[in-house]
């Protein structure tokens, strides 16, 4: 008995050993030139992208990884201010949803933002943000939610009788099939009405990125 | 405010303007 226990205990920490290999981010430039080919970034614009994600992540903690806090000191030059929308973005470089950003995962989210990314691209990247459930279409209660959360963080003040009439018109507009949500379809036929939408998907500092970090 | 211009906005228009969200803050001191 005592033996089979000694065997599951040797069992579960060989397992435990295993998960924990598994959820460490790899850190650093590991190899540019896979980035390269499955980004828009040269090898080196990866190169250089590196040099500002190793003072992105070094700013709080010096682990090599952006955590929450570097990510909002970074674009905001505080980590006080409350963004739903850092939050948003954050959580969608985040693609393995472990609250943490190793140089892969924010180089690939930052080629969505790239001036040469494709249109479909940023069009999905941005439909991403607004489905805050991820459920694959952004509902009313979301869009609400959104604009009730931003217009508080700017200050902007709008009577809930106004916010209700824009969101009206929004889906009158997108919603085409009329089932009270906005599919990917239906936004990407809303986006290339407005293309202002995007505005924000372009960073036009990547064209220049071996510039500012020779 | 709620002058005309931003009642015409769509919904997302007004987001955008609002949660002034730009990556740009990454490059710049």
């Amino acid at each position: 008995m005592v033996q089979c226990l000694d065997g599951v205990k040797h069992l579960l920490a060989v397992l435990f050993k295993c998960c924990d290999l598994e959820l460490k981010q790899p850190r650093g430039l590991e190899d540019p030139q896979v980035l390269a080919r499955e980004t828009v970034f040269s090898v080196s614009e990866v190169e250089a992208l590196y040099e500002l994600f190793k003072k992105i992540s070094s700013a709080v903690i010096d682990d090599g990884l952006i955590n929450k806090e570097e990510f909002q000191l970074a674009l905001f030059k505080t980590s006080k201010k409350e963004s739903l929308f850092a939050d948003r973005v954050f959580d969608l470089f985040d693609t393995k949803h472990n609250g943490i950003l190793g140089f892969e995962e924010f180089a690939r989210a930052l080629s969505v933002f790239h001036p040469n990314a494709s249109v479909e691209e940023k069009i999905d990247f941005s439909f991403q943000l607004y489905d805050l459930k991820q459920q694959g279409f952004i509902e009313r209660q979301e869009v609400k939610q959104m604009v009730v959360a931003t217009l508080a963080e700017s200050g902007m003040n709008l009577s809930d009788e106004i916010i209700e009439n824009i969101i009206d018109k929004t889906f009158e507009e997108a919603d085409t099939k009329h089932d009270g949500k906005i599919d990917r379809e239906e936004w990407h036929n809303l986006v290339l009405r407005h293309p202002s939408l995007l505005k924000n998907m372009t960073l036009q500092y990547l064209n220049a990125l071996r510039l500012c970090f020779p | 405010p709620g002058d005309k211009s931003t009642r015409q906005m769509n919904a997302f228009q007004l987001i955008g303007m609002a949660s002034s969200l730009d990556l740009s803050g990454f490059f710049e001191e």
